[in-house]
């Protein structure tokens, strides 16, 4: 019975071995029975990709092309066959979707393609595929990431949605006019808002959520800012869009209530470091028509100054509010007919849709920029919570 | 493996085949 001669560490060569009739007990454990609030909250972000890609290195590594060709084909089958079953949970979605981009990076980081092995070490060089070119297999768990990023964010929508309208616009914080609705509509889910009214606090505290799930899940940062800035997108889009619907939404007083919230917003984002992500710009159709509430819509120097400030707004979307704006007391007159007239003047040769609501469909193209880890591994070891004992370190 | 040889290019069906390929073994499996 050989002696078990504990290998040290620098032995290992980072990869792992399987039989081939364990593949699908590897992607059952490692995939469609892991839990992402369970077992996986305390793995190394990205683990499952790890251990996935250390199972197809040695695969390569054996120089097997049907045993690779197999591998990728039922992870990939096994992440979206996850996705179908709960594919409306927010954490198993982020969960998969930053696997996944850490699966293509280490396909990218270990090709031996030069463009993808500048920030290696001669460590992790030596550790690149050695006989097969998997180019065409990562364009496919590209594809996969692409799918799995609008999953994420259909999901986080369908979370946000509710709370858009109440916490951007209906609820009042700022003249102390406390807009609590009646206990009936207390809603069920158990997303963060549980109480009868979705305040902005509701929507600041889901996009912590949000954004402190994907972050423990080891998603990339240049993909965290595209989240963040598409959810961003659709609360702008939203609450704009119920401003241009109802005229009890077009005060002076509702202006000075978005911006605010706007502001807050803004806060959030230079809270968690991403003034930068482009999310800031998504809401300034909405910015705009607040200032558009509170500005003055008498003269024509006011005519002018709302022209060059509105560029972010369709004539439309300017008309439309203008239309429905509600004087503050009986002392201010409605919007004159005369006035709107001169806003459409000036206004008749820009070129812009002559559409009046935003598209809350529209999602941002994905890009997954390569995000090389300086993870060795050689290092990396399995904790048995995963039920992966059949796999062996090499 | 010396470095001189190329790698060889695993031809890759597209995800939409694969999903097929999943249905049939399913299919065979019950």
């Amino acid at each position: 019975h050989p002696v078990n001669i504990p290998r040290r560490e620098k032995d290992f060569q980072g990869m792992l071995e399987y039989k081939k009739e364990d593949e699908l007990k590897l992607v059952k454990n490692l995939i469609l029975e892991l839990k992402p609030r369970g077992v996986a909250v305390n793995l190394i972000p990205g683990l499952p990709a790890y251990i996935l890609f250390m199972c197809l290195r040695h695969a390569d590594y054996v120089n097997d092309d049907q045993k690779v060709r197999t591998l990728l084909t039922s992870t990939i089958n096994s992440i979206k066959k996850i996705l179908k079953k709960r594919g409306d949970d927010f954490e198993t979605v982020s969960f998969w979707l930053a696997n996944t981009c850490r699966f293509l990076h280490c396909l990218k980081q270990y090709s031996g393609d030069e463009a993808f092995m500048k920030h290696n070490t001669s460590r992790q060089n030596e550790h690149s595929l050695s006989n097969f070119d998997l180019a065409e297999y990562r364009q496919v768990i590209s594809d996969l990431a692409i799918q799995i990023y609008q999953q994420l964010i259909k999901c986080m929508e369908n979370i946000l949605q509710p709370m858009i309208v109440s916490g951007m616009l209906e609820h009042e914080t700022i003249q102390g006019v406390s807009g609590v609705k009646p206990t009936g509509l207390r809603k069920r889910t158990s997303s963060i808002a549980d109480e009868g009214t979705y305040t902005l606090d509701s929507i600041l505290r889901q996009l912590s959520a949000f954004h402190s799930t994907m972050c423990q899940h080891g998603t990339d940062p240049e993909l965290i800012k595209q989240v963040v800035k598409q959810q961003f997108y659709i609360i702008g889009a939203v609450t704009l869009n119920n401003l241009l619907l109802r005229k009890d939404m077009c005060s002076w007083s509702k202006g000075m209530q978005i911006r605010y919230n706007v502001s807050q917003l803004e806060e959030w984002l230079r809270d968690k470091g991403l003034m930068t992500c482009g999310a800031k710009e998504t809401l300034e159709p909405l910015i705009q028509a607040a200032q558009l509430l509170q500005v003055k819509k008498k003269t024509d120097e006011d005519a002018e100054a709302i022209c060059s400030m509105c560029q972010a707004l369709t004539t439309a979307q300017i008309v439309k509010v203008l239309n429905l704006y509600t004087p503050v007391n009986e002392f201010e007159e409605r919007v004159s007919v005369a006035f709107i007239r001169t806003i459409q003047t000036r206004l008749r040769d820009r070129c812009e849709s002559p559409q009046l609501l935003m598209d809350t469909k529209m999602i941002y193209p994905v890009t997954f920029p390569f995000n090389p880890s300086s993870l060795a591994l050689e290092t990396i070891q399995i904790p048995s919570s995963l039920n992966l004992g059949f796999l062996t370190r090499v | 493996r010396p470095p001189s040889r190329p790698r060889i290019l695993l031809k890759a069906p597209t995800l939409a085949e694969m999903e097929e390929m999943n249905i049939s073994e399913e299919e065979e499996s019950p």
